[in-house]
């Protein structure tokens, strides 16, 4: 579950820097 | 099919009107630009899945018929690539990280 988290919170990282 | 939506429960309407829409090209009202009709077709359906670790690939491949397994699991590379999803569980099951 943790791991989970991590790769939302990486996942949203890699969509922020698209939308920059 | 498993019974994975009876501990969510979710509702059965959901993912069939879901099924209805596949079949119309994917085009349509979508957010996000920049897609293949393909990626945005599979990402509306994580996007709407319900279950809370997601939708697995073998869930889009019964939604998405006229889609061949390659093609999804291309997409769904393509769209984790981009952070539109990420997945959950294992790396057969993506959740979308737009919230809307």
């Amino acid at each position: 579950l943790e791991r989970i988290r991590r790769n939302k919170e990486a996942a949203l990282q890699r969509l922020a820097e698209r939308n920059v | 099919r498993k019974n994975l939506t009876s501990a969510s429960k979710a509702p059965q309407s959901f993912s069939s009107g879901m099924g209805d829409m596949s079949g119309y090209g994917g085009g349509g009202s979508l957010p996000v630009s920049g897609l293949t009709a393909h990626q945005s077709q599979v990402l509306n359906l994580i996007k709407n899945c319900p279950v809370p670790e997601g939708m697995s690939l073998q869930e889009l491949k019964l939604q998405l018929h006229n889609m061949s397994m390659s093609t999804i699991k291309q997409a769904v590379e393509f769209l984790s690539s981009e952070g539109h999803i990420y997945s959950t569980v294992d790396d057969d099951h993506y959740k979308s990280t737009d919230a809307e």
